[in-house]
């Protein structure tokens, strides 16, 4: 795991909680609202899970602190995007196209940015940079989770004997 | 990010590693005289199919090298 310069976090007190709110004029016109709230709870459950930090959607998206959106080209940080690479995909059973990227695994993989983990160099971890079309990494690998723990501490619930052993049966599974 | 302008049918004869990095550094992929392991690929001496396969795959936009970021990086068009 990698933390950007400085190792800046989020330094409320702890058990910390966070607002998220999706932005109503830039979201995808080919996934419903509901989907995307849908797909983006479950991928802050995945971090919520293992850190005590809690996620809560707020309606208010000029005061929440996580602003959540679909931006094309120049949107401000200094990164423009290249444009329209895929399609966002919800379900692979329904969207078909060969180039539809997973968007749970890229909303996991970027509220890891939000919570200070920058790009890791272990394949299988969520904070990997590339994602192949029609692929899915949802679950964070013991690389993010060690990474975000040391940032936030552990949340009293999670227990990562349960994590190692999921990826040693995913492994013996490969 | 968009690595297509090299990476359309690549032929394995005339693309080299040189040529790669400039292209990354124009495009502010990579400083130059960078030769940093990266993204847990082998390091072979070559353009191998390991690598290019990930060049030619969707990525967040996010730098991985966050501390060799250059003015280049913000200025240039993607």
């Amino acid at each position: 795991y990698v933390y950007f310069p400085g190792r800046p976090r989020w330094t409320r007190d702890i058990p910390l909680q966070l607002t998220y709110a999706f932005s109503q004029e830039n979201l995808t016109p080919y996934l419903t609202p509901t989907q995307i709230r849908r797909v983006f709870r479950r991928a802050f459950a995945k971090w919520a899970l293992v850190i005590p930090v809690s996620f809560v959607e707020t309606e208010d998206y000029e005061i929440a602190d996580i602003k959540i959106g679909f931006f094309a080209g120049d949107h401000g940080d200094g990164e423009p995007f290249d444009g329209v690479l895929g399609t966002w995909a919800v379900d692979f059973h329904e969207q078909k196209s060969t180039v539809a990227v997973d968007l749970e695994s890229v909303a996991v993989h970027e509220i890891g940015h939000v919570l200070g983990l920058g790009h890791s160099s272990v394949k299988d971890a969520a904070m990997y940079p590339t994602l192949k079309p029609r692929s899915k990494k949802v679950d964070l690998n013991v690389d993010d989770v060690v990474g975000v723990q040391s940032l936030y501490g552990t949340n009293p619930n999670f227990n990562i004997s349960g994590l190692l052993a999921s990826e040693t049966s995913t492994n013996l599974a490969d | 990010r968009n690595p297509s302008q090299f990476t359309i049918n690549p032929s394995r004869h005339n693309v080299n590693i040189p040529e790669i990095k400039r292209h990354l550094h124009r495009f502010g992929y990579l400083q130059r005289n960078n030769n940093n392991k990266n993204l847990g690929l082998p390091i072979t001496g070559k353009p191998d199919s390991d690598t290019l396969s990930h060049v030619r795959l969707p990525r967040c936009g996010y730098p991985d090298d966050v501390d060799s970021k250059t003015t280049a990086f913000h200025t240039k068009q993607k």
